[in-house]
This record gives structure tokens, C-alpha cells and sequence, in this order.
């Protein structure tokens, strides 16, 4: 564990606590993408059934049954208990068009042809564009409120913090894995033009207002 | 791509 790492990850916990406050707090989940939280779930799910088969640690565990769960309670939140606040019409990008290319890769693209490694291949493919429909209901209501700015940021973060502590593992330990730096930088790539905005704009206490 | 993943990250 290196501190890029551990940043990593208490950046995306900030970042599923920011969220589950914002809606609980609010009570809706207006501007938020159901999509990119149902997608989000299946990354989660396909990624740690590793839980069952392999220990790692008690950090490691409870990391990956906290990401589920707080996955989980998020999904309840929008799409039981606060459903009347979600944004239906303007959540309309086609999730299709990013699982069906994300299984397929994985099926081509992996380090070893069997069940659980194609799983997580295919959530580490499916991660990296999963923010995808949350950045589409941004671009379509050309704005976003601070709350969820703040949420995209520290979820961009996260995986830009990853690259750092993949390059410190790649030098201490003379190991890498393709296929998530691939999905990383691409990950880290779809955020860069939010985190432009949320640096100019946001964090000088103006709203995110996309130019008309 | 040879088994070269870290099993440790999340």
C-alpha cells in the first residue's frame, strides 16, 4: 500500500459518501444518473465476487462489501424511495452501447480465459466508461449543482490517483497490468474536461454551468 | 497480456 493508493481509495469512499449524502440529505437524487449507478453496481458486483474465493485482507474485504453496499443503497434510494425526483427523460443514454462493447472486449482482451478473470476484465472495461451517462444528463441540463460536482471530482480522482500509484508499483516492484492502465487512462481521459470546469469554475464558488 | 494483474487494489 502506497499513499498514491490509499488516496485512491479514500477518494472514491469520499466520493460514494458524498453521493448517498447529497440524496439522503436532499431527498432526490435530482442530476444524477441512474444509469451510470446501475452500471457502477455491475462494475462492483462482476469485480469483488473474488470475495468468496480469495482473502486479501480485512482491508480489502471490507472495502469491496462497503463499495457494494453503498452501490446498493444508492440504487434503493433512486429508484425506490426517491424515485418521484429522478430525472427520467433526461437520463437517456443507451447503456447498451457500453456493456455489449465492454463484454466483448473482455471476452478478446484478457489475461486468462476463464470465468472470474473475464468478470473482472470486463468490470475494469465497463469502470472506465461507466461515468459515461452521468457526464451525458450533465452535458443534456448543461449544468450540475456543487454537491455533485464534488462527487464527480472525487470519482475522477480516484482512478487519476490509481495511474500514480500504478507507475510508483511499476518502479518499486517492477509490475504492471495492461489492462488496467489501458481502462485507467481512459477512465482518467473522459473526466479531463470536467475537471477543467470544476477547477475554473466550481471551485471559485460558481455553479457548473456548461457554455449554451 | 500474461497473469499480471494486482489482486491486492479494488
Amino acid at each position: 500500500m502506497n499513499i498514491f493508493r490509499l488516496a485512491g481509495d479514500l477518494s472514491h469512499l469520499l466520493a460514494i459518501i458524498i453521493l448517498l449524502l447529497k440524496i439522503w440529505k436532499t431527498r432526490s437524487c435530482a442530476g444524477i444518473s441512474g444509469k451510470s449507478q446501475v452500471l457502477f453496481a455491475i462494475v462492483y458486483l462482476t469485480r469483488y465476487l473474488d470475495l468468496f474465493t480469495t482473502y486479501i485482507s480485512l482491508y480489502n474485504s471490507i472495502m469491496k462489501i462497503v463499495f457494494i453496499a453503498a452501490s446498493g443503497a444508492t440504487l434503493y434510494l433512486m429508484y425506490v424511495k426517491f424515485k418521484a425526483t429522478y430525472d427520467h427523460n433526461h437520463d437517456s443514454f443507451r447503456i447498451e452501447f457500453l456493456l455489449i462493447p465492454c463484454v466483448i472486449l473482455a471476452l478478446i482482451i484478457n489475461h486468462d480465459f476463464t470465468v472470474m478473470e473475464i468478470l473482472w476484465t470486463f468490470s475494469i472495461y465497463l469502470e472506465s466508461v461507466a461515468i459515461l451517462p452521468q457526464l451525458f444528463l450533465v452535458s443534456k441540463t448543461g449544468e450540475a449543482e456543487s454537491i455533485t460536482s464534488h462527487y464527480l471530482f472525487a470519482l475522477g480522482s480516484y482512478r487519476a490517483l490509481y495511474l500514480l500509484n500504478w507507475i510508483y508499483r511499476y518502479m518499486a516492484e517492477s509490475h504492471y497490468d495492461l489492462i488496467a492502465i489501458f481502462a485507467g487512462v481512459v477512465q482518467t481521459i473522459l473526466y479531463c474536461d470536467f475537471f477543467y470546469l470544476y477547477i475554473t469554475k466550481v471551485l471559485k464558488g460558481k455553479k457548473l454551468q456548461l457554455p449554451a | 497480456f500474461g497473469k499480471l494483474r494486482f489482486k491486492d487494489e479494488l
